[in-house]
């Protein structure tokens, strides 16, 4: 089969997903770019390529926290080369609720008007 | 109530600030509370001191051995209000700044106090009790199960399945009711949350769940600060 150049240009038929969506697939670019935006360094190749690997874990987290959460928009963050545990560790820090004794339950207010 | 409502519109709110690698979100979420109370006492935004709580706030809970307010290790906002009570209050920003560390030794000045705790309070597990709370008292500290926030870059997230365990402290500022969701092609109300790891995550370091259903445990750890106006002795 041969296709004509205006057939190819055809008007009535319009590119939706855009070129750059083929990075989308690239790891390496997307790291290349978080490293250049959130000015990461490692110090050895080692750990760069450590990184690298934790970070490719966490494009797959994120497309899978975009499926579970649609109305957001889940991707490349400044926390993109933490594995989950040194994200909890580094970031997360709230322990379980337990009442002190002058704490008190607010009183029910009116939500009406 | 009103339908949309945000403190940051009021003033009520100081800019994102970051807590960098240390635990610290419980104490960001307390002085953003103070802070907000503050300003309803007094009319003035001051931007209190998470350092002092990192620092100096050591409060335990008396029926449970261990379990202390302690630094980038983590701690409880309720606990850091207890302290601000017994302590006083808290200086400001600027007078003991935030180092991201919880290797020095607490600094706290008395004669500094810029914003004092008169008492506090945990709110019911109820979406109007809590609107009803933050628009009458001022921004509100909450608990947060913190997962999709990993990965979190803008929009009102609202996760088909989040754990209700709470892992991160933040500070409820206002809601919304009508945050466009294309893909359940619905309009749907929303908190809006501000966090503390900068302005350079999220939507301009702020973070938009979905209401309704106590999603990632957002309404089961909330709590109320109310601030009596301390001036510098």
């Amino acid at each position: 089969a041969t296709v004509s150049p205006d057939e190819v240009e055809d008007p009535l038929i319009r590119q939706v997903v855009p070129d750059a969506e083929d990075h989308l697939l690239n790891a390496e670019h997307h790291f290349t770019t978080f490293k250049a935006s959130f000015g990461k360094n490692y110090a050895t190749q080692e750990e760069h390529d450590y990184r690298f690997k934790v970070f490719k874990a966490n494009l797959r987290r994120a497309r899978k926290h975009q499926m579970m959460d649609p109305t957001a928009v889940h991707g490349v963050t400044k926390f993109s080369d933490l594995t989950p545990r040194e994200f909890r560790r580094q970031y997360l820090g709230l322990k379980r609720l337990r009442l002190p004794a002058d704490a008190h339950e607010a009183p029910i207010l009116p939500t009406n008007d | 109530l009103p339908t949309d409502f945000d403190w940051r519109d009021k003033g009520a709110v100081t800019n994102v600030k970051d807590q960098g690698s240390c635990g610290s979100c419980w104490s960001f979420s307390a002085t953003g509370a103070l802070e907000g109370a503050h300003f309803l006492s007094t009319g003035k935004l001051v931007s209190l001191s998470e350092q002092q709580l990192v620092d100096c706030d050591h409060e335990c809970d008396p029926e449970e051995y261990g379990a202390c307010d302690s630094g980038c290790n983590g701690g409880l906002m309720t606990s850091a209000f207890e302290y601000t009570l017994k302590a006083g209050g808290l200086e400001r920003e600027e007078d003991y700044p935030y180092t991201g560390t919880d290797r020095g030794s607490c600094k706290f000045d008395r004669s500094k106090i810029a914003a004092s705790v008169s008492n506090f309070s945990v709110i019911s597990i109820d979406e109007d009790q809590i609107a009803a709370n933050l628009v009458n008292h001022g921004p509100l500290a909450v608990g947060i199960n913190a997962m999709f926030m990993q990965t979190y870059i803008g929009g009102v997230s609202c996760p088909y399945i989040c754990s209700k365990r709470q892992d991160h402290g933040v500070l409820l500022v206002g809601y919304g009711a009508a945050g466009y969701a294309p893909i359940r092609f619905k309009e749907k109300p929303f908190w809006i949350i501000k966090n503390s790891w900068g302005e350079n995550w999220g939507e301009n370091g702020y973070y938009k769940i979905c209401r309704g259903r106590n999603i990632c445990g957002v309404d089961a750890m909330v709590s109320s600060v109310a601030a009596i106006h301390a001036t510098s002795q």
